[in-house]
């Protein structure tokens, strides 16, 4: 049984996931088997939603600025289609005989292409959000950046008015995203990382501040403040680097686990 | 998104046909 980690595309696809494989094993213990039922209507509904979701493909690929997606996503839409011919013929093979093996093997490799094509556009499809997401963590990185370089209050007030909506716009997604993840590990290191850049956030904020204090105030103790400063600044970026790391695992086995 | 809602018919529909498939396997078994 495959592993899908978000709960949406668990709950997509485990279903007929797990219908699949009862009908692979029914298949093997049936071997003669029953008379197929007449599928043609069935084998005709997916055909529709095949042709749906291809349109809706091609629209997502052409109002897409993501390469990645434009490139990876018509290898699926076409597995699927695939797919759907597997069934339309398996279909008409079982009409002119209800009990023809080979038919059968096409139904299952139909039904399997349907999981997999669905599986692996909904991936595609998945993997293009989580860049979206990795984009808003960079703008974050970006600011941070360039916190090193604020000495007055009129750069730090500029800087507040930059770096927050950046910040809360990654965070509101970040956290969206760990809720949705199937692998527990992954969300709560999503969760605990969040949590640190949050409580890091006022405290560089302060740390900057006094940095400018204390150079406005003759330089005495400026490089311990701008060393103190740099430090929090530093964990905030590695806590956002483990972040983007951990939303581009999409499988277990990445992160050297299960 | 639509996408998400074109796939879930897809699925839907190869559920049914799935279960309409193994219906007359089952009987065997």
């Amino acid at each position: 049984m495959p592993v899908f980690h978000t709960k949406i595309i668990e709950s997509i696809l485990e279903p007929v996931a797990q219908q699949v494989s009862r009908l692979v094993i029914l298949h093997e213990e049936a071997e003669d088997g029953n008379a197929m039922p007449e599928l043609a209507r069935p084998v005709q509904a997916v055909a529709l939603a095949v042709n749906n979701l291809v349109k809706v493909g091609h629209e997502t690929i052409e109002s897409s600025d993501d390469a990645t997606l434009r490139n990876d996503m018509p290898p699926a839409l076409r597995r699927v289609e695939t797919a759907s011919s597997q069934l339309q013929q398996a279909s008409d093979m079982l009409r002119a005989d209800p009990y023809s093996g080979p038919a059968r093997k096409k139904l299952i490799e139909g039904s399997r292409g349907i999981l997999q094509g669905t599986s692996a556009l909904l991936l595609c499809f998945d993997e293009s959000e989580v860049r979206k997401i990795v984009k808003e963590c960079k703008k974050v990185l970006d600011y941070l950046g360039v916190a090193e370089v604020i000495d007055t209050m009129e750069d730090l007030v500029q800087f507040l008015r930059d770096i927050s909506p950046a910040l809360s716009r990654a965070a509101r997604e970040v956290a969206a995203r760990a809720s949705e993840l199937t692998h527990v590990p992954h969300a709560d290191t999503l969760a605990r990382c969040l949590d640190s850049v949050k409580q890091l956030a006022p405290v560089l904020i302060c740390a900057m501040k006094m940095y400018i204090h204390t150079l406005q105030e003759g330089g005495k103790g400026v490089e311990d403040a701008a060393e103190n400063r740099n430090y929090l600044a530093q964990r905030m970026a590695d806590e956002i680097h483990e972040i983007i790391r951990v939303l581009q695992l999409t499988s277990y086995i990445e992160d050297g686990g299960e | 998104e639509m996408i998400l809602s074109a796939a879930r018919s897809i699925i839907t529909a190869t559920s049914a046909l799935v279960r309409a498939a193994s219906a007359a396997q089952r009987e065997l078994i």
